[in-house]
C-alpha cells in the first residue's frame, strides 16, 4: 500500500534476518553481579562511550530546542545529580560509575536512565 | 512497541517484541527517520547477567541504561514492557519522588529486580501486579508451562487488568501494542490489527520464533520508530536480537 499507513501483506521467510529491514546483529556483553556496582559496567561503557556521547548530545540538543535559553539542561545538570542518591541500590551507584567512565554530566546520565518516566508525559 | 507471547501446539512458549522509541523527538527530513531512534541503534546490546559465574538472566539493553526493557530468566519466564500513555503519567510520579514520596518503583529498575529475584512465572506476575510504579506501563510476561502468558495493564498505583493465554477459548497468543486491549487503538496507529492478522494467518501449528520475526517484520508493525526486534524462548533461555530498519514507504510510528 503506497499511501499511509503503508500496510502490507504478512511477511514470510524473513528469517534469518537479511535485506533492507535488517541493519545488524547485536553483540553480547557480560555483567557480573558479584563485582561491585561501580565496576560492573566499566568494560561495556568503555566500548560504547562514543555512541553514548552521541545519544546524550542529541537529547541535550532536543532539550535546548524546546527551551532555547538552555535553562532546561541547566536544571538537569544541577538538580538530577541530587536525585541519584535517592535511587534504590545498586542503581544509583551504577549510574554514577557510568557517568564517570563516559565522562558525562551525572544529571544527563540520570535523565537517560529515567527517560521512560519522563517520556510517558 | 509490539510484544507477543505465543504457545505452539506442543506447549512451547515463545516471546518476541519490537522496541519502538523516539517519537516526536526530532525528525530527520533528509533521511526520513527519527533522530533519537537512529542514534539509539548503535547502543543496542545483549547482556548476560551472571552471579556465581552462572547466567542468572539475559536481556536486550541500551548501553548506559541500568534498568531493563526486555529479558529472559532461562527456563523460568520471559518479560517485556510496552509504554502506556496516560494523563496520570510518569511526570506525576517523578514530582512525588522529588518531594519525598518514594514508595513507587522506577519501571526499568522493577523489570531488572523481577528478573533478578523472581523464581517463577507466578512470583514475577505478583511483583508486576502489586508493586507501586512511578509511571503506567504494560508488562508482557511469559512463563514455562502451558497457558502461562499474560499482559498486565498497569496504572501507577495498581493493576487495571490481566489478560492471560486461554487455550480453551482459542487464545493461543497475547499481543500488546500501546493501547488498552479492551479499547480500539488510535486509527492512525493501528499496529494491533496488522499484527493479529499475521499471527492468525501463521496459525498456532506454525508459530516459532522465526515466524514471529515475520510478523514483527510486517509494516506497520515494523515502522520508523522500530529500534530492535528480540526473539526469546524460555526453554533454554534463548534470546536473540536484531537492529532494524524500515525502508520507505514506511509509517513514522
Amino acid at each position: 500500500q503506497f499511501i499511509p499507513p503503508y500496510t502490507e501483506e504478512c511477511r514470510t521467510e524473513m528469517y534469518p534476518p537479511a535485506g533492507p529491514t535488517f541493519r545488524s546483529a547485536v553483540s553480547w556483553y557480560t555483567v557480573d553481579l558479584d563485582s561491585p556496582p561501580s565496576d560492573r559496567w566499566t568494560a561495556l561503557i568503555t566500548d560504547k562511550k562514543n555512541d553514548l556521547l552521541v545519544v546524550i548530545k542529541a537529547i541535550r540538543d532536543f532539550a535546548n530546542a524546546l527551551v532555547p535559553s538552555g535553562r532546561l539542561v541547566e536544571l538537569v545538570d544541577i538538580s538530577l545529580p541530587l536525585m541519584v542518591e535517592t535511587l534504590p541500590k545498586p542503581y544509583g551507584e551504577e549510574i554514577k560509575a557510568i557517568a564517570a567512565v563516559a565522562g558525562l554530566p551525572l544529571g544527563e546520565v540520570v535523565l537517560y536512565n529515567i527517560f521512560y518516566e519522563v517520556f510517558t508525559v | 512497541c509490539t510484544s507477543v507471547v505465543a504457545e505452539d501446539d506442543e506447549g512451547n512458549l515463545f516471546h518476541a517484541r519490537n522496541l519502538d522509541f523516539g517519537i516526536f523527538m526530532g525528525w530527520d527530513v533528509k533521511n526520513k527517520s527519527w533522530i533519537i531512534s537512529e542514534k539509539l541503534k548503535p547502543l543496542v546490546i545483549n547482556l548476560n547477567f551472571k552471579r556465581n559465574n552462572q547466567t542468572l538472566f539475559k536481556s536486550t539493553n541500551f548501553a548506559g541504561y541500568v534498568g531493563l526493557l526486555t529479558g529472559v530468566k532461562p527456563n523460568l519466564f520471559t518479560l517485556t514492557m510496552n509504554e502506556r500513555f496516560n494523563l496520570d503519567g510518569g511526570f506525576v510520579g517523578i514530582l512525588e519522588w522529588i518531594f519525598g514520596k518514594r514508595d513507587g518503583m522506577w519501571m526499568g529498575f522493577l523489570m531488572r529486580s523481577v528478573l533478578e529475584n523472581a523464581n517463577s512465572y507466578k512470583e514475577a506476575q505478583t511483583l508486576l501486579v502489586q508493586t507501586k510504579l512511578l509511571a503506567p506501563a504494560y508488562f508482557i510476561l511469559g512463563g514455562n508451562q502451558t497457558g502461562q502468558g499474560c499482559i498486565i495493564t498497569r496504572s501507577r498505583l495498581h493493576s487495571i487488568d490481566v489478560l492471560e493465554l486461554d487455550l480453551k477459548l482459542g487464545r493461543w497468543y497475547v499481543l500488546e501494542t500501546n493501547y488498552d486491549h479492551w479499547n480500539e487503538p488510535l486509527f492512525l496507529d493501528d499496529r494491533r490489527t496488522s499484527a493479529m492478522k499475521c499471527m492468525n494467518q501463521t496459525t498456532q501449528t506454525n508459530i516459532t520464533p522465526k515466524t514471529m520475526y515475520d510478523v514483527l517484520s510486517t509494516k506497520p508493525v515494523l515502522n520508523k520508530l522500530t529500534v530492535y526486534t528480540t526473539l526469546m524462548q524460555v526453554s533454554g533461555g534463548k534470546l536473540e536480537s536484531f537492529i532494524r530498519d524500515c525502508p520507505n514507504p514506511c509509517m513514522p510510528w
